[in-house]
């Protein structure tokens, strides 16, 4: 483990934490897309099935859990939590995901390093994960205004793919073996997804004024 | 590097 990859998995936590805090702190989940967190929630699950047998560390395991523990914890609050339900802005989270979840399990089954059940799942959870901001990144453009916790939350996660992709290229110099393009293209593509919104979000962060997408 | 050592990450 090198030091831009344990900086992306803690930025990674601390996106999820902002997010919970927000969420239990205000009571609201105004500007959080119910359609990505759900993404999320699958993308988890069908990765970390590895969980029952495939070993790599504690700090791995302990991760693993905690990821899919958040993320169904959150799709649960946006769904049943009375107060946190009410302020779900599902009038402007309208994007089709299920088309997204489609498309990506059929690549998976086209594209994958093995055709096992495993591995098309990890494939396809890597995909789903490079596209899952999407609706996320929709509703802030349909809304305008974003609020610091949620900007926050979408800047972290952000950040925490650009660290991965710093990671890959320190692994591919200093590893003898290291390929790994599934992984490296969708992340690379993940990451120009955010490109627009961090444009936005350095001006406001220059001009200490807050953050607000163009319709 | 197979399959199994590129799923070391998150």
């Amino acid at each position: 483990m090198n030091v831009f990859r344990l900086a992306g998995d803690m930025t990674h936590l601390a996106s999820i934490l902002i997010l919970l805090l927000k969420i239990y702190a205000t009571k609201s989940c105004s500007g959080i897309s119910l359609k990505t967190q759900e993404l999320y929630a699958l993308v988890f699950l069908a990765r970390y099935l590895d969980l029952f047998t495939n070993f790599i560390s504690v700090y791995n395991t302990v991760m693993k859990l905690v990821f899919i523990g958040s993320s169904l914890a959150i799709v649960w609050c946006m769904r049943m939590h009375k107060m946190v339900k009410r302020s779900y802005n599902k009038e402007l989270d309208t994007f089709r995901h299920y088309f997204l979840i489609a498309g990506c399990f059929m690549l998976a089954l086209l594209v994958n390093e093995k055709f096992t059940f495993q591995e098309v799942l990890w494939a396809f959870s890597i995909y789903l994960e490079a596209v899952s901001m999407i609706p996320q990144l929709i509703l802030l453009q349909r809304s305008g205004n974003v609020d610091n916790l949620t900007g926050q939350y979408v800047f972290l996660l952000g950040a925490y793919r650009a660290l991965y992709i710093l990671n890959w290229i320190y692994r591919y110099f200093t590893e003898p073996h290291f390929s790994r393009w599934i992984a490296c293209v969708a992340g690379l593509v993940q990451t120009a997804l955010y490109a627009d919104f961090f444009y936005y979000y350095f001006i406001s962060w220059k001009n200490n004024a807050k953050l607000q997408l163009p319709a | 590097g197979g399959a199994e050592d590129s799923k070391d990450e998150l």
